[in-house]
């Protein structure tokens, strides 16, 4: 069913996805520094800009994606930054890691001054995003194709991105037939933490100034 | 904190260099 440049983008997309991670010291500082509400604050936000460091590098592996008009890379990482972020964490999130790192993480988070209101639906992303078993090859196309949405705001040149997008779409849809047979609504239920997405980053928006007012 | 300013930087930044830079 792939054709030989679909497998070719596939294991290419996957490679920078598994590099795409946070600096290892970073990674222990989370887990190691001592727990205060300040201390939480700053930790998240300095591993919220490491993060956006790595998720440019990822994003610059994007087949074409240095190719499009330099303004229109920045507005489609602008646009995209948060989501993208988010799907990483939930990964994260899904994966059970070692000795207890997780509920390390979920309960800095949950003790760094963030609303709850807000908390809530970000781990109830995390949890529906889980409940779907993804493959890596699935994160990373998932990622590669909210990336490349042409309709992020200031973008210039929609069809450029909608026609790097469109082969991705097209590729996920192979895959997720190929990985999840009995599940033939697995594609679309993909396409739905998308929209899922969109609304966590409106709020993400709202999140950060009252966070910064507290 | 990264503000959207903050963020649209430290794209620039990192699409210009490398993550090594």
């Amino acid at each position: 069913e792939l054709t030989q440049d679909q497998k070719a983008l596939i294991s290419y997309i996957v490679d920078a996805h598994n590099k795409h991670r946070i600096p290892q010291d970073m990674a222990k500082k989370l887990l190691q520094e001592q727990f205060n509400t300040e201390e939480n604050f700053l930790l998240l936000t300095e591993m919220a800009t490491s993060h956006v460091q790595v998720l440019v590098e990822f994003t610059k592996n994007i087949p074409g994606f240095q190719s499009l008009d330099h303004e229109d890379q920045i507005a489609l990482l602008k646009g995209s930054a948060v989501e993208a972020m988010f799907l990483r964490s939930a990964q994260v999130f899904s994966k059970k890691l070692p000795n207890g790192h997780t509920e390390v993480l979920e309960d800095r988070i949950r003790r760094s001054g963030i609303s709850e209101e807000f908390i809530t639906p970000m781990f109830n992303f995390y949890k529906s995003i889980g409940e779907l078993q993804m493959m890596q090859e699935e994160h990373a196309l998932l990622t590669a194709i909210t990336i490349l949405s042409p309709d992020r705001p200031y973008i210039k040149d929609q069809q450029a991105v909608e026609r790097l997008q469109e082969p991705m779409l097209e590729v996920l849809r192979k895959v997720c037939k190929l990985q999840h047979p009995h599940e033939p609504q697995h594609f679309a239920r993909l396409l739905g933490r998308l929209t899922e997405l969109r609304t966590l980053n409106h709020h993400h928006a709202e999140m950060l100034e009252s966070w910064r007012m507290s | 904190p990264a503000s959207n300013l903050g963020l649209e930087d430290i794209i620039r930044k990192a699409l210009m260099g490398n993550m090594e830079e």
